[in-house]
Order: structure tokens, then C-alpha cells, then sequence
């Protein structure tokens, strides 16, 4: 079966798309076939795993609006063949608006994905959604699609605020829309050593999800935030990096514990 | 006249609520009247002046969706009593769904703010005004309420990518519902004087945007993401750090320059 995890946070720039995509080219490195959803109307998981999204591009915002099949929309990452993404175009900035009016506005996602994982011989082993920081309908589709929600949290004050927004907003959704959802992972990101401040959110958050929270913590390094610049994941831009081998042994937990 | 400004960037985590507490409480530091309008679910900017934000307090939702007068809800922070804050709720979460159904439903803080300030013999000199990391209808509301923009850019690779998208935004804006609209000030925050990346941002952002952006770049120190941790901006919690002298100055700048 595959796992669908959605990548989650609406505080922004806490390490979503950093998490998603990094995670993602671990796992396809290691031999699992993986797919990318971007659905943020940013397009940065497209651009680090190489993938144009320009406004011409067949991209998620026409499966979600205009019923187009998966399928067409899917472009292979020149960075390794397994994986596979499907690109977010500007189109998508004006999604939560549109889906509002729709029939099933909640359910497109996971209806598209469904028929496509159906249709394959060899699914995917693995399906990563890159949401925006936000709870809206893009968000919420990409909760009723997944089977796990992966949860990145920075090292930083802010951090905690709204943590406990979100899983009022995730058992809404386990109640009405998707009650197999579970929250399997949570990742500490952009952690500095030095600061008292980072040491102090780890122990908050272990505390918070002690089952939940990978070992695995992910150290701020300029390297990660440079590889985006060339296309690429740091996995492919700098494999022995401190960013590197967090994310690798990150992935290697995710695989090895399977769905809790 | 009042300077109204509204603190912008759909990209998450690129120092939207850090800019417009510090900016905030520099002026008032100076003697000049603020207020800050908190339009983040978060609620990020009221922690860091002070400001009770649970969800029984009348907040930017009840001024917004039931159309409470902006002065009930007004709160002074405890850092100084010239620095006003309109806190938010969690109730704000969902106002962008409920929003897209009510009347003149991008006007409604404009409506609210123009009563709130004609009604007193001395309004603020500035209002900032903490948006949440999207495009919605509680970020639309901000700009058709707004005399300015003030853009931050994080000194990161993606901090590029999603500023055509915004300057789109404003366009239709000042065609559709606010004519007056100006991006007049552009601020860079955590350089990292270390790394190439933070360099190489810097000068495209200033050949980008060679009027607006400010002398003044804000450092990437570790106090000024301690300080909301003890509720409090960086102005009040080391004035000599880097962060916080930064940030001074990008204030004096911002009224030296006047509205563009
Ligand atoms: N471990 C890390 N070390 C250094 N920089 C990092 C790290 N992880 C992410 N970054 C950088 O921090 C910024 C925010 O990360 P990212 O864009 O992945 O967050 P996000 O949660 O997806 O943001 P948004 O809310 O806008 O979608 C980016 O510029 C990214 O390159
Ligand atoms: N100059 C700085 N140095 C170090 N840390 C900073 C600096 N500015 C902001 N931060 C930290 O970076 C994180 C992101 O900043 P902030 O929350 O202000 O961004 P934002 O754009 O308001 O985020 P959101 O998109 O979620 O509203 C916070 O944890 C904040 O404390
Ligand atoms: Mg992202
Ligand atoms: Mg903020």
C-alpha cells in the first residue's frame, strides 16, 4: 500500500518544502518509487527537484479544477528517475476561492489520486504533498487525500504557536473527512546547536509527540538553503553535508518504522 | 496623515510579524503613535508585544466579520503605552471562507480603520498592519486598507521566486480597489554575512527594487528570535543587539524617507 504523507504546517517557512523534497530524493535514493504533489501556488518543491512551472505547465491546479488526470500532469525529476512530481503553476494562488464553490470541493484531490494509484502496476511507494502555509482548501484536500500527516517544526519560538491550531484542524478533518488520518512523523528542523532556544523547542516538542518525533533532527545549514539556487535537492548537491545525512537518516526512520 | 502600511509576503517565515512588531516599537520608541493590526491567525504579533490573544478576546475577527467598532478592541502594549495593538484570534483561521460570502467583503477593515481614525483628535502616526503568509481575502483587506507596502525579503534562494507573483497582486489592487496603493519600502532580514547566498539576494533585490529597498538589512541574530519567547520585541529585550540597532534604523529611515 502507499504511504500519502501531507506536509504540514501553516506557520510558514518552518522547512516544508525543504522536508518534502529532501525526504522524497532520499527515499527514491534508496530505491522507492516516489511522488510529489505541489500545492503550493510557490512552485519551490517544483523548482528544487528541477521541474519547470511556468504557467503553461499541466500542473496540479488542473486536477484540482479542471479534473484533469493525474497521470498527465506527472514530469520525471532529472534528478533520479524514481522520482516522479507533479508541478504547482501561479494558477494555483487563486485555488482556495475556486474550490470553494465546487461540488466535493474537499474530496478532488483524493479522488484523483485514488483513480491514478489504481490504474498502476507498481504505484508509488511513497506520495509527498507540499502544502502552503495556510488551512485552507488546498490544505484541507491534501488531508483527506493523505494516510499520514508529516509535521515539520523549526527550532523556534514561534514554533509552538500554532501547533495545537493544527490538530484541532486535523481531528476535524479525521471526524468528517478522513478518519484513517494519523499523525506519524514529526520532524525538528533548522536546529542550532548553539542556541539555548533550539535545545529548548526540541525538548517541548519531544515531550508534545513523544512517539511521533523522528530521532533524526535537522541542523540549519547554508548548505540546504543553497541547493534550491542549482535545482537540486542537497541530497544531490551536497551528499555529505550535515543537511544531507539528516535527511537520509530521517528517511531511513520513516522507512523503517512504517506507518505507525 | 496617517501611514498605513501593510507588511506583505505570501512566502512563509521570511520576517512579516518580526519587521512590523520591531518597526512598531522602534517609532514608538521615537514618540510617535502606533498601531498594529494583527491579521494572522497566529497571532505571532500580538505574543511578541504582550498582547493576551486567547480566543474570548475581541480580536481583528469580531472588528472584520461582525463588524465591532476597531476601538473595543483595541489593547496597549505593556513594552509602551504609545504602541496600540488590535490583537488576533484563532477565530481568524477560518474568516477567509467566511469572507468570500459577505458584502464589500475586501473593504471591510478599510471601512473599519477610516471610522476608527476620523474619530479621534489624535489618530496613530503609523499603522502596521501583520499579514498572514498568503494571498487571501484577510491579505486583500490589508492592501485595500493600506497607504503602503512594506515587503520583506529573507536573504534565501525562494525569498525571489514568489515576488512577481506578489507585485502582480498589487497591480490589480491599485486597478481595482485601491488606487493610492504604493510599494514604498522593501527590507531585507536575516542576512547572513557569512554565506554567498545572503549576498548574492541582497544585490538582486536591490537591482530589483532600487527606490524602495532600505539602506538598513536586518541580521540574522539569534536574540531576536529569543525575544517573543519572553513576549516582548527585540527594541525591549537587548536594545543593543544587532537586531534591535537594525532595526532602528530601518525605522528612522522609513521616516526620514516619508511616503515615497
Ligand atoms: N536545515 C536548513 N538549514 C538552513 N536553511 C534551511 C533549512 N531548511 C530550510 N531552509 C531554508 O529556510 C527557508 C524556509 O524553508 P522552506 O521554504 O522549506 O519552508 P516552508 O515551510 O516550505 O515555507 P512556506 O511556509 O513558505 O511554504 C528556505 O529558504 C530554505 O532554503
Ligand atoms: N533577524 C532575525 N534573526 C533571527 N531569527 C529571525 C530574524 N527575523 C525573524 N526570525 C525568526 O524567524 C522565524 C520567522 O520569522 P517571522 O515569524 O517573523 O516570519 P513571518 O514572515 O511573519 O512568518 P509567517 O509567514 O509564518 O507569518 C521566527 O521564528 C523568528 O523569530
Ligand atoms: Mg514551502
Ligand atoms: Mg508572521
Amino acid at each position: 500500500r502507499t504511504r500519502i504523507l501531507t506536509v504540514v504546517n501553516q506557520k510558514g517557512g518552518v522547512g516544508k518544502t525543504t522536508s518534502a523534497v529532501n525526504l522524497a530524493a532520499a527515499l527514491a535514493q534508496g530505491g522507492a518509487r516516489v511522488l510529489v504533489l505541489d500545492l503550493d501556488p510557490q512552485g519551490n518543491a517544483s523548482t528544487a527537484l528541477g521541474i519547470d512551472h511556468h504557467a503553461d505547465v499541466i500542473s496540479t491546479y488542473d486536477v484540482l479544477i479542471d479534473g484533469e488526470p493525474l497521470s498527465t500532469a506527472i514530469a520525471i525529476s532529472p534528478q533520479n528517475k524514481l522520482l516522479q512530481v507533479v508541478p504547482s503553476t501561479i494558477h494555483l494562488a487563486g485555488a482556495d476561492l475556486e474550490l470553494a464553490g465546487m461540488e466535493r470541493r474537499e474530496h478532488r484531490l483524493r479522488e484523483a489520486l485514488d483513480a491514478h494509484l489504481s490504474s498502476l502496476d507498481e504505484p508509488p511507494h511513497y506520495v509527498f504533498i507540499d502544502c502552503p502555509p495556510s488551512l485552507g482548501l488546498l490544505t484541507i484536500n491534501a488531508f483527506t487525500a493523505a494516510t499520514e500527516v508529516l509535521l515539520p517544526i523549526q527550532c523556534e519560538y514561534y514554533a509552538l504557536e500554532g501547533v495545537s491550531q493544527l490538530l484541532d484542524t486535523i481531528s476535524r478533518i479525521q471526524a468528517h473527512l478522513n478518519p484513517k488520518l494519523i499523525v506519524s512523523t514529526v520532524l525538528l528542523t533548522m536546529f542550532d546547536g548553539r542556541t539555548l532556544l533550539s535545545r529548548q523547542v526540541v525538548d517541548e516538542v519531544r515531550a508534545h509527540f513523544p512517539d511521533q518525533t523522528l530521532e533524526a533532527v535537522i541542523p540549519r545549514s547554508v548548505r540546504v538553503s543553497e541547493a534550491p539556487g542549482y535545482g537540486q535537492t542537497v541530497i544531490a548537491y551536497d551528499p555529505n553535508s550535515p543537511g544531507a545525512l539528516s535527511y537520509r537518516e530521517a528517511a531511513a526512520e520513516i522507512a523503517r518504522r512504517g506507518t505507525a
